[in-house]
């Protein structure tokens, strides 16, 4: 199954494809690229192409890819196995972002924002396409962001093939939407099959739909915050929902560099400007240097 | 809180030999600052050993399966007691005009009830001859603090750490110098840079009059 | 050692979240 090299890690992430078909590597292709699980604050987000030569288009949107979104669950699962059965002319590949990793990406010093991870990521998937010897000709894809600074980045990055960003392109392109199959179908797979890597005993799967505002997923956090480690890696630490929790019910932690309080510090009594005592010698750079200090008690 | 994580040589832990000699974790007097410091004796206080702590902001551990906020990593060494005993020596001298005294007497403090556990540390009777003239009236020692006796022992204590600091390879000279940094030309310290540091370093266990009497010395 | 203060005495599931290593 192509998938199964990704449901025995979800965790772990990284790229997964089809085999090139070989009409792809002599005919000009369409190559479609969407996304799954931008919103969620748990599980992995899913980029995914999804390519077949032009004159094959309307083959696949006869394949029943359009209006993706509609689907049940179900019936993507049944759809993508249609593209997995034309796979001696259609082509896909994917690449999972842990939830860890989007997490780390948000909240690392020098901020890597969400939007820029998933525009770096599609422009490497569409880089995979072409190094795999994929003959894109045009490229199709769905944002949720302003499309036209998008599409002048990426045909500035791919200049010769056609470029077309387009909001909602999912419903227009059925390339886009074939790419959106991939994607919703990799990402539940991954979250039904997620590989708990703390030592849980056996985690209740109960999360609901993953969304932040479903009563179900916010019940299911709230019951897996441990207050000291916070919650399973399946959580995106950099949402704000999980963030809240954390501060309402985990145990408070302070590192050197944070920012610091808001209050500033009361200003030093009057009374120690007329200090009886002489100022105590500071102590040896030798123990200063080492952060060695005596103590007066345990 | 209930424990803590501390690095110590063997000989402050051993088993105790009698009932009611355990190792001693105890305030004294600090002999350079005079403020209450924590030391510890180990069994039957044959030996004394200073307590410091690894203490930088934002720490923490996890000890087992347990978190504890306290993140300070104590560390114990063996310490010279005539560095404690000196205090007194000099306060009795003072305040007794130079007259011979059992050390017994001498020693004591009524801050610090632990005090006189500093006398019965190891070749303390047999070494306070560094540091004090002795008479002997029958079979009773009567001993005077002698400055002349003592600047000539904490010479040689300045001598051993310049040794110390050279065969360590610890940085001394004035200038700032991370040691994470890897000097491409060959700097040496100065001789007068080691003494002057070590002298530094012995200070921190002497009085402050004593520490400008040693460094003319 | 960490490199942060945790703000709390007490048990913590310690072996559940992170794995030793030399």
């Amino acid at each position: 199954m192509a998938l199964s090299a990704l449901q025995r890690d979800p965790a772990g992430g990284g790229r997964f494809a089809s085999a090139v078909p070989e009409p792809c590597r002599r005919l000009p292709c369409a190559l479609g690229v969407d996304e799954a699980g931008r919103g969620p604050v748990l599980g992995p987000m899913v980029y995914a192409i999804c390519y077949c030569p032009v004159d094959k288009l309307e083959q696949l949107e006869a394949l029943g890819v359009a209006d993706s979104k509609t689907l049940s669950e179900a019936e993507r699962e049944r759809r993508f196995g249609l593209l997995e059965a034309a796979g001696d002319w259609v082509g896909w590949a994917l690449q999972v972002l842990p939830p860890d990793h989007i997490s780390a990406c948000m909240q690392q010093r020098a901020k890597y924002n969400l939007n820029e991870l998933s525009h770096d990521t599609a422009t490497e998937l569409i880089q995979f396409a072409l190094d795999s010897g994929v003959q894109v000709a045009q490229v199709l894809v769905d944002t949720v962001g302003p499309a036209e600074k998008y599409e002048a980045k990426l045909r500035q990055r791919f200049p010769g093939l056609g470029v077309t960003v387009r909001p909602k392109a999912d419903a227009l392109f059925p390339v886009v939407s074939a790419a959106s199959i991939c994607a919703k179908v990799a990402r539940d797979r991954a979250v039904l099959h997620w590989n708990f890597v703390e030592d849980l005993g056996d985690p209740d799967r109960d999360y609901g739909s993953g969304y932040p505002n479903d009563p179900k997923t916010k019940e299911w956090l709230r019951r897996n915050l441990e207050p000291v480690f916070g919650f399973p890696r399946l959580v995106r630490f950099s949402w704000g929902t999980a963030q809240a929790l954390l501060r309402d019910r985990g145990v408070p932690v302070r590192w050197a560099d944070e920012d610091p309080p808001e209050d500033p510090p009361a200003p030093p009594s009057v009374l120690s400007y007329f200090a009886r005592s002489p100022p105590r010698r500071p102590p040896h750079r030798f123990f200063q240097e080492r952060s060695l200090r005596p103590l007066a008690e345990l | 809180p209930a424990q803590w994580v501390l690095i110590a040589p063997e000989a402050a832990l051993d088993p105790p030999k009698k009932p009611d000699s355990e190792p001693l974790f105890t305030k004294l007097r600090n002999p350079s600052t005079g403020e209450a410091t924590l030391y510890l004796f180990n069994s039957g206080a044959q030996q004394l050993f200073e307590v410091k702590a690894f203490h930088e902001e934002c720490r923490s551990w996890f000890i087992g399966q347990t978190v504890q906020q306290d993140g300070r990593l104590l560390f114990v060494t063996p310490m010279d007691p005539l560095f404690l005993i000196l205090y007194y020596l000099i306060k009795a001298d003072k305040e007794q005009q130079g007259k011979f005294q059992p050390l017994d007497q001498v020693v004591l403090d009524s801050e610090y009830p632990s005090c006189p556990l500093l006398l019965k540390c190891a070749d303390v009777k047999q070494y306070i001859q560094h540091v004090t003239e002795e008479k002997e009236i029958g079979s009773q020692k009567f001993h005077k603090y002698s400055q002349e006796k003592t600047l000539k022992w904490l010479k040689k204590k300045v001598n051993q750490t310049v040794k110390a600091l050279k065969s360590n390879n610890i940085s001394v000279g004035e200038r700032v110098l991370a040691s994470t940094l890897i000097n491409s030309k060959q700097i040496t310290d100065a001789q007068e840079d080691y003494v002057r540091y070590a002298h530094g370093l012995i200070s921190e266990y002497i009085p402050e009059d004593l520490s400008k009497e040693l460094l003319k010395y | 050692l960490l490199p942060c203060c945790v703000q709390h005495d007490g048990p913590a599931p310690v072996a559940a979240f992170l794995r030793a290593r030399p």
